[in-house]
C-alpha cells in the first residue's frame, strides 16, 4: 500500500470506523 | 477571499448533511478540491474530503455484489483494507478485525478507489465540470457506461447509476448514486448554499 498524504488519512480512519459501525448493525 | 474562508473542518458536516438531508438516496458525496501546480501550470482536483452512507437496499447491494465481485477480488479488497486499517492505527501488524472481514461493496471500493485519484485540466467528470463551471448529471447506467469519462465508466461497472458533479467556489462536490436519480434544482441549491464559501 503506498503511503496516504496526510489530507486523506482523516477520511480515510473515518471511512473505517463508519463501517466498522455499519458492519456491526447489520 | 473565497479559499481563506474555505475551512475544512466543516466539509466533513456540509457533505454529511448534502446527502443525509436530501430527498434522493445518494450513495456518497465528495468534495474534490482544487489546486494549481506552479511547476507544471496545471489546475488540480484532488481529494478534500469525502462522505460514504451506503446503499439503503443491504440485501439489494449484497446481491449485486455477489455478482459483480470475484472471491479473489474480495480477498484483495480485504486485504487493502487490513492494510489501511493498521497504517491508519499504526500498528505493523496488519489488524484483525471482524468489520474487515465483512464483504467490501463495489461502492465502498469505488469511493475508496477515489481517495487515490485526481483530475488535471479539465480530465474526468470533476474536471470537466470545474474547467466548463456547469454541473454534469449523468443518469442511467447506460449512460454512464458510455460516457467519454473514465470516472464515469468505472462508476457504472462499481454499480452507479447516478453519477453529478456540481462546481463550486474551489472545487467540485461529486454525488453518486445505485439508485436512478433525476436533475434537481433543489440539490444545485443546496451545493451552491454549502460549498460556496465566499
Amino acid at each position: 500500500v503506498a503511503p496516504v498524504p496526510q489530507a486523506r488519512k482523516a477520511s480515510l480512519a473515518r471511512f473505517l470506523e463508519k463501517r466498522k459501525e455499519r458492519v456491526m448493525n447489520l | 477571499p473565497s479559499v481563506a474562508l474555505f475551512n475544512q473542518d466543516t466539509l466533513q458536516q456540509r457533505l454529511q448533511a448534502l446527502i443525509e438531508g436530501a430527498r434522493e438516496s445518494w450513495t456518497y458525496a465528495i468534495f474534490w478540491q482544487s489546486s494549481y501546480d506552479y511547476s507544471s501550470g496545471a489546475t488540480v482536483l484532488g481529494w478534500g474530503d469525502g462522505y460514504y452512507k451506503g446503499e439503503d437496499d443491504k440485501a439489494k447491494s449484497k446481491a449485486k455484489n455477489k455478482a459483480s465481485s470475484s472471491a479473489a477480488e474480495q480477498e484483495h479488497r480485504k486485504k487493502v483494507l487490513r492494510e489501511l486499517n493498521s497504517l491508519i492505527s499504526g500498528s505493523a501488524t496488519p489488524a484483525t478485525d471482524d468489520a474487515i472481514d465483512e464483504e467490501v461493496t463495489d461502492t465502498e471500493w469505488f469511493f475508496l478507489v477515489s481517495m487515490t485519484q485526481s483530475f488535471v485540466n479539465g480530465g474526468g467528470l470533476p474536471g470537466q465540470a470545474f474547467f466548463n463551471s456547469n454541473p454534469i448529471w449523468v443518469t442511467g447506467a447506460d449512460r454512464l457506461a458510455s460516457s467519454p469519462c473514465e470516472r464515469a465508466r468505472q462508476g457504472q461497472v462499481f454499480g452507479l447509476q447516478t453519477m453529478v458533479c456540481i462546481p463550486s467556489a474551489n472545487g467540485v462536490v461529486e454525488l453518486g448514486s445505485t439508485e436512478v436519480i433525476f436533475q434537481s434544482s433543489d440539490l444545485m441549491h443546496k451545493v451552491r448554499v454549502l460549498f460556496n464559501f465566499n
